[in-house]
């Protein structure tokens, strides 16, 4: 069997409850640059870190991980790079 | 706007019309194939306006003669350069050229001489540029999300591996995107989402591994060689609603599209052509009619798409009268037969979901033998708001353990005995992975009952030496299925599915029926006066009554359509845009309202959002009364504002009372004494603590317990103990920089609680621990300065 490894960029999505300014205030404690919404989904946001590995094997850890503690974070992912093809 | 209802055939001055031979016979040599009458929809007045599409690719050249007319900046993006713009990158192998290609099918523009016709050619195109990039589930999630109230169609043409042992699907982001897409995109309507059912078929790959094609929400397409053969690259599955025209073998004629760099193609191959070709027929299936929801388009396609010619040993009809395929689905889109289908549909009623959980008993797979697993579904008839009786989608969701997955072929079998491979072999799947609750779907049970005994078979064929000692295992599998507790198709729509014949330009170069020569007979419809060809849109005379389409034909109906009424004579008129049924043309006259419309039965309107005082009611498609007293709901008995002089008390409107006291029901009580305010008697029912006490979980306390602090922003100067962050034990503040004390096994230092081992030891190649902090201690190494910054700190914190 082929060993897949996950590739894991500095791209992170993450789920805040109440309102844009609230994800600015949180991205910004933590490093991140919060790119914006996700597309149409609500409380959804894409955030962006410049000084994490751009592309890793291993997920990303540091003092920016504790965003995950943060009460108003519902949910965060850091985004792996999947294969797709055009048909 | 062109006008071809008076055409005996289209012609186009763009240099490729001529070549295009999926959208109609280009000489008389040989009897056209059936077709997918692309034209009959134009003659029928449908060419995309007023439609959006948006190819989720590569980019698309927005500056393309044949492209640049139709692009719409508000359906393009770029999320790979994360900006507005969908242009491609330009590179010496013209790799971004995808996305340009597809458009092309969609939305080229007619008759400007440039090059190629679109099968929507007034419909409006724009690109999501996303595949130029690394792909990511945010990257799909905002691409399948992009502006869903402006988009009405997305195509893609990708996804992943089709290499025959490749299991992936849409990650968490982008399955959510899909489902908020049908839900809330087109306004309630539903986004449209076509894709390309893959191009594995020489990796013998199977479409059901992957979770695109084989989601409910997208619809697949297949291919078929203009021969109707089965190309080198077509995948199978269960999942695929049906086919459009693409490439074959090389000798086989190929698609004519837009290409990169302002140039045309007639090389555009695979199911990229395929699922494109799909959305254009889908556009002029939507200008017919604009409110047909997602269900209902899959509905229309369902019932108009045809076996034809298209060459497969599996076609089968199911219970419902389906003809049905694992390579083509329900067969060939017919352009023409789908607008006619829409315009005259009626939204099909609430789709229901019915979780059918079977047994969790955990059975043995042998190689080269199958197990079988009954289960007997009721389709939730004891649950009103799940009961499905009549199907759509098919859902197994499934776990297995196998040590080669590719040795596997699942078979599914309905009440109705209607058999679907969920699976079959891959020769190249050598992953040990199995299936964990991956999702199956089928669609060949269309329209048959969901009750009564359902079989799934799993099958083991060892294809290769492996490790027979661990044998795989079914460890559980459950149904979901799809579908309304009552018949989808309104008695207007009901009609026997039949093959329909096409003429050929050879054996009927008008394409049409002559008056004089016609002396079969006429349409039930048709009054004594007499008819001109066999359909209800060449009666001379009409027996009950007539509506008319909008290139002016009439045609025979025994009653009126949904969306008319009866005016006057025979005629049926159109009712309001919003109205679904009326009593006259203007908007102030509806009886019911269209889906996404509700009914202000005060003025007879349909309206998006209805007036204070009410609420809409989404079952009944009218706007509901609130109870007495309230200002504003969501439902009869779940106010939300009250009127004036009145407090919400849960989700009532009462009287309101004064601080200290609460409304009982009856008259203003007292609240307990340790309540400042309160909702209810007893100490439970504080809001706020009186002096000397706090609010902590819900109940007044005169101190904070352990893990809580005191907190005194709270709203009226009402103090509150608020929980620690979970890294501290006791602390003084909010958040992980307020300890006061920490957990076991964690130090703390400047208010932060971290791991006990915040150092290692001399080597660096383990944790300190007690051991080695004994032998620092006993050393008298902390007194040393030069290893003071090693491990002193952490173990004057242990002792």
């Amino acid at each position: 069997p082929v060993c897949r490894t996950r590739v894991y960029t500095n791209h992170w999505a993450v789920k805040i409850a109440g309102g844009f300014a609230e994800a600015d205030r949180i991205a910004s404690k933590y490093g991140f640059i919060n790119v914006g919404q996700i597309g149409a989904l609500k409380d959804y946001y894409h955030f962006y870190h410049s000084r994490t590995i751009k592309r890793s094997v291993l997920s990303s850890r540091g003092t920016h991980s504790f965003i995950s503690m943060e009460p108003k974070v519902e949910w965060i992912q850091q985004q792996v790079v999947k294969k797709r093809t055009k048909r | 706007d062109y006008d071809l209802s008076h055409a005996q055939s289209t012609y186009f001055n763009d240099p490729k019309w001529p070549s295009m031979w999926y959208m109609h016979c280009s000489d008389n040599t040989h009897p056209c194939q059936s077709d997918m009458n692309i034209e009959g929809a134009w003659k029928r007045g449908y060419t995309g306006k007023n439609i959006v599409v948006t190819i989720l690719d590569d980019g698309i050249e927005r500056t393309h003669p044949d492209l640049m007319q139709n692009y719409d900046a508000l359906a393009s993006c770029d999320v790979n350069g994360n900006d507005l713009d969908p242009m491609p990158r330009y590179d010496a192998s013209n790799e971004n050229k995808h996305g340009t290609r597809c458009a092309g099918e969609v939305a080229a523009t007619a008759n400007n001489s440039h090059c190629t016709v679109g099968i929507a050619f007034n419909a409006k195109i724009g690109g999501v540029r996303m595949l130029d990039g690394d792909v990511t589930d945010m990257v799909e999630a905002k691409s399948v999300s992009y502006n869903p109230q402006h988009v009405h169609i997305y195509s893609a043409s990708w996804g992943p591996d089709d290499d025959g042992k490749t299991v992936d699907g849409p990650a968490p982001l982008t399955r959510q995107a899909f489902e908020n897409g049908v839900r809330m995109g087109r306004r309630g309507l539903g986004s449209v989402f076509v894709w390309a059912s893959g191009n594995g078929g020489r990796s013998k790959d199977h479409c059901s591994c992957d979770g695109y094609t084989n989601s409910i929400y997208t619809i697949s397409i297949s291919s078929t060689a203009e021969s109707g053969k089965k190309p080198w690259y077509l995948e199978e599955c269960s999942s695929t609603l049906a086919t459009t025209y693409s490439s074959g073998e090389s000798y086989d004629k190929k698609i004519i599209t837009t290409d990169l760099r302002q140039r045309c193609t007639d090389n555009h191959t695979g199911t990229s052509a395929s699922a494109p070709m799909a959305a254009g027929i889908i556009a002029l299936a939507l200008e017919a009619n604009p409110f047909l929801t997602w269900r209902d388009v899959q509905h229309v396609i369902v019932r108009t798409s045809r076996a034809g010619h298209l060459n497969a040993n599996d076609w089968k009809t199911n219970a419902a009268g389906f003809k049905v395929s694992h390579l083509y689905g329900f067969g060939l889109m017919d352009a023409e037969a789908m607008v006619m289908e829409a315009e005259k549909w009626t939204t099909v009623p609430q789709q229901h979901v019915c979780v059918e959980s079977t047994d969790r008993q955990i059975k043995t797979i042998r190689p080269n033998s199958a197990v079988r697993s009954i289960y007997k579904a009721s389709g939730c008839s004891d649950n009103p708001n799940h009961h499905v009786n009549y199907l759509e989608h098919v859902v197994v969701r499934i776990t297995i353990t196998h040590p080669r997955r590719g040795d596997l072929a699942i078979y599914l079998t309905s009440p109705s005995g209607t058999r679907s491979q969920l699976l079959a072999n891959r020769l190249f799947d050598h992953s040990m992975e199995g299936f964990k609750n991956w999702e199956f779907m089928t669609i060949h049970c269309w329209g048959e009952r969901a009750a009564g005994d359902w079989v799934l078979e799993v099958y083991d064929t060892p294809s290769q030496l492996r490790n027979f000692k661990t044998p795989g295992k079914l460890k559980e599998w459950s149904l979901v299925l799809y579908g309304t507790s009552v018949q989808p198709y309104s008695p207007t729509n009901e009609f026997p599915k039949v093959e329909r014949f096409r003429y050929s330009r050879v054996e009927d170069p008008t394409d049409d029926y002559g008056a004089e020569d016609y002396a079969g007979p006429c349409d039930p419809e048709c009054s004594e006066v007499g008819c001109d060809g066999p359909g209800p849109d060449h009666c001379s005379d009409c027996l009950h009554y007539y509506y008319k389409l909008k290139n002016n034909t009439r045609i025979c109906v025994s009653s009126c359509p949904p969306g008319h009424f009866h005016a006057d004579k025979k005629r049926c008129r159109k009712c309001a845009p919003n109205c679904e049924s009326c009593f006259g043309s203007h908007g102030d006259q509806c009886l019911s309202c269209k889906y996404g419309y509700f009914l202000n039965e005060e003025t007879s309107s349909c309206v998006t959002q209805c007036p204070d005082g009410s609420y809409e009611d989404i079952k009944k498609n009218v706007c509901g009364k609130c109870s007495e007293n309230c200002k504003a709901c969501t439902g009869f008995h779940n106010c939300t504002e009250c009127k004036g002089g009145l407090s919400l008390q849960g989700s009532r409107c009462s009287i309101t009372c004064e601080d200290g006291q609460f409304f009982n029901g009856h008259d203003c009580q007292p609240c307990h004494r340790f309540c400042a305010t309160c909702a209810g008697a007893g100490a439970d029912g504080c809001i706020n603590c009186t002096e000397g006490y706090v609010m902590e979980e819900g109940r007044c306390v005169q101190s904070c317990s352990v893990s809580y602090y005191l907190d005194h922003s709270s709203e009226g100067g009402y103090k509150s103990c608020k929980r620690c962050d979970n890294s501290c034990l006791t602390c003084n503040g909010p958040g992980f920089k307020n300890c006061s004390s920490c957990p076991s096994g964690y130090l703390l230092d400047l208010g932060t609680c971290q791991m006990g081992a915040i150092c290692r030891d001399a080597t660096e190649e383990s944790w300190a621990e007690g051991g080695f902090c004994a032998l620092v201690k006993k050393n008298n190494l902390c007194q040393r300065k030069v290893l003071q910054q090693l491990c002193c700190k952490t173990c004057t914190f242990q002792g």
